[in-house]
């Protein structure tokens, strides 16, 4: 009994081949190859004495704690069972031959010399992933999902979303930290529309660069475990924006379409150990953030262009009423304009409009001025008139003459538009009480 | 004034009391400057005619406002910040008082009313005032029966043909040889006792212009021989209007 190093192919032959082998001779041979291999034999010589059955010399394969047969004779003799070409092929590492012959090779008296056998022996790769080369038949496959072969062993893979566990054979979901940057997508339940597994703890992160606003709609079929009493006490669905959480589903009912007003939007989905439903597809897009639609403070303020949506990125300009002012608190503003920022808000916030006020008018030497309008007041569009002291004055005004209106840009100005006041100048040769002459 | 009357308030609201080298009188244009003749600043054939216009607007005296010279004192004077002479005025010659004329600014424009009032200019296409006979009035601070006066007098005189000056003055020529120069008139009478005398000098003589119904001064008191002896001889504002306006209008 020899066993045969672990080598990748050798001979095997019996005791003296090719001189006649002995009498009474046991001969066992191990063959073993490295592990993911297999053995294959051929005999390139066989020559034993037949015999029915091969009772008195023979050759005894096994392999696999199987016999692979019993073999004797010479190629051509009716009795016996020659190997011929036959390829032995182990399932396993290893075969196992014995060879055994009995105390003589006489046939009526004359001895023949039976010389025994040469065989080769070659390790073959084993495919471990063809599932017909199972050492066991009621292995299972080598691989949850993928088999890979290669020479001398084998790996397994996953299909998306799953993870080879430690055994190197199981695959288990891997959805808890998966993240998507694109500007649309899918994104689903594992297995969907198949049956998810039981005891996911899925996190789908969908971050998009600031500005953008994530919407998510739901597609059919939407199967998550439910309760008709407690709200989801099975499975949930959760969907959190930048962190705050805005809604928990499950049921049979679809969330139909949200928009989050976000970039940052997470997908949180919990299962217990059990439940046969088909779970949840998300079509997720995104378009520029929107900003509120400004609404002017008062009846003075004028929107240009006003937009019926206004994104990130756009502006809107405002303006007053002719004879009004914008107005920042207390300061009077040349312009305003207001852009749309990345998380939707305005960057400032809508002015005011302010009447225009002159202010006191200017007074006239020698003169005065009075309020054409009941209320007296210096706002646009009040007007004064001026006037001197009659008699000893008389007013020199401009073309525009002696009405001055409070304008648009906040000066008094005359019908003209010229802002110079009227004079008071003496009248001469005018006096109150001249001599009267009476007596002639 | 001799030989005329106490003026009201408001009569004559032009009138100034002067007193630079003595009293004198002047009649406000616009609201700020004063007409007057150029001798009541630099008399004739005084000595101390080298002091400076400006020294002698720092230390002249102008009241405005009333008919009483008491009253006048009271109210104040008006300062000077400026004195224009005609330049054709001669100081020195004794007897041409040709270009007699001066216009003092006032520092501080006046508030006018009733007893401050300015006198309007001749227009300049209209000679009918100085017409023989057309009647005009003259107000002063000036001398009356030998008394320097302390109310305004006012007296009517006519304008006198400027042939009748003459002959008067040609019969006087032998004791003093006067200048009648066409930048004059005389008005009065040749013997009456209406006339202007010392310290109305400066003062106008002013007509009431019928059509637009104010009163326009053609004449500054300028000189004469004696008082009530005979014409008075007047500074033609006429000729000067454009003179005046000039430096009314260039400040």
């Amino acid at each position: 009994s020899s066993p045969v190093p672990r080598k990748l192919f050798g001979e095997i032959r019996t005791p003296g081949y090719p001189k006649p082998y002995p009498n009474n001779n046991i001969s066992i041979w191990d063959i073993r190859v490295p592990e993911g291999y297999v053995v294959k034999l051929t005999f390139r010589y066989f020559d034993l004495e037949p015999s029915e059955t091969c009772f008195y010399d023979y050759v005894k394969i096994k392999a696999d704690k199987k016999s692979l047969g019993r073999y004797c004779g010479q190629l051509g003799s009716t009795t016996g069972n020659h190997p011929g070409r036959k390829e032995f092929l182990s399932k396993g590492n290893r075969m196992h031959l014995a060879f055994h012959s009995d105390f003589s090779n006489e046939d009526n008296g004359t001895v023949i010399p039976y010389r025994g056998f040469l065989a080769y022996y070659q390790a073959v790769d084993l495919d471990e992933c063809d599932p017909n080369n199972a050492a066991e038949k009621d292995e299972g496959p080598q691989c949850q999902h993928f088999c890979h072969n290669y020479v001398g062993g084998y790996f397994c893979s996953c299909r998306t979303g799953y993870r080879l566990q430690s055994d190197h054979h199981s695959c288990k979901v891997e959805c808890s930290s998966e993240l998507y940057t694109e500007a649309s997508g899918y994104l689903s339940s594992p297995e969907y529309p198949q049956p998810y597994p039981e005891d996911l703890r899925c996190n789908y992160s969908i971050r998009l660069q600031k500005g953008l606003s994530v919407n998510l709609k739901f597609l059919e079929p939407f199967e998550i475990d439910e309760h008709q009493q407690v709200h989801c006490p099975y499975d949930q669905l959760k969907i959190q924006v930048r962190g705050r959480e805005i809604g928990e589903y499950c049921g049979r009912v679809s969330p139909g379409s949200i928009e989050t007003n976000s970039n940052e939007v997470d997908i949180l989905f919990f299962t217990d150990e059990s439940g046969f439903s088909r779970g949840w597809k998300i079509h997720y897009t995104s378009e520029k953030i929107r900003c509120p639609q400004p609404v002017p403070r008062d009846q003075f303020t004028i929107i240009r262009n006003p937009q019926p949506v206004y994104q990130f990125q756009d502006y809107f300009i405002v303006s007053c009423k002719t004879g009004y002012n914008l107005m920042e608190g207390n300061r009077k503003l040349m312009s305003f304009t207001a852009v749309c920022q990345a998380d939707g808000t305005w960057h400032q916030s809508m002015p005011r409009c302010e009447i225009v006020n002159c202010g006191n008018p200017t007074d006239l030497t020698n003169g005065a001025f009075s309020y054409v309008n009941q209320s007296a007041n210096n706002i646009y569009q009040s007007v004064i008139t001026y006037r001197c002291n009659e008699p000893y004055y008389h007013i020199v005004t401009g073309t525009g003459g002696d009405r001055f209106t409070c304008s648009p840009e906040g000066t008094w100005v005359d019908q003209d538009g010229q802002a110079r006041i009227p004079a008071c100048l003496p009248v001469c040769g005018k006096p109150v009480n001249p001599i009267t002459e009476f007596q002639r | 004034i001799l030989g005329g009357k106490s003026a009201k308030r408001g009569n004559f609201p032009w009138q100034a009391l002067t007193n630079i080298h003595g009293r004198g009188g002047g009649a406000l244009l616009g609201d700020r400057w004063i007409l007057t003749a150029a001798h009541t600043i630099f008399p004739k054939g005084a000595g101390g005619n080298n002091v400076s216009l400006d020294q002698l607007a720092e230390e002249a005296d102008i009241f405005l406002g009333h008919t009483k010279v008491e009253e006048l004192h009271k109210m104040g004077n008006h300062p000077i910040r400026r004195i224009f002479i005609h330049p054709d005025y001669n100081p020195q010659d004794e007897h041409n008082f040709n270009g007699d004329i001066a216009l003092l600014e006032l520092k501080h424009a006046v508030t006018l009313g009733p007893t401050v009032l300015p006198i309007c200019l001749p227009d300049t296409t209209n000679t009918t005032f100085y017409m023989d006979g057309h009647l005009g009035y003259v107000s002063g601070f000036g001398v009356e029966k030998n008394f320097i006066s302390n109310h305004l007098k006012y007296v009517s005189l006519p304008a006198v043909a400027r042939e009748k000056c003459q002959h008067w003055l040609d019969n006087k020529k032998g004791d003093m040889p006067m200048v009648f120069s066409e930048n004059m008139f005389c008005a009065g009478y040749p013997t009456g006792k209406q006339d202007t005398c010392q310290g109305d000098s400066g003062s106008v003589f002013t007509v009431l212009d019928r059509g637009s119904g104010r009163w326009v001064a053609t004449g500054i008191v300028s000189w004469g021989i004696g008082c009530a002896e005979g014409y008075g001889f007047y500074t033609k504002i006429l000729n000067y209007v454009d003179w005046i306006k000039g430096i009314v209008r260039e400040d």
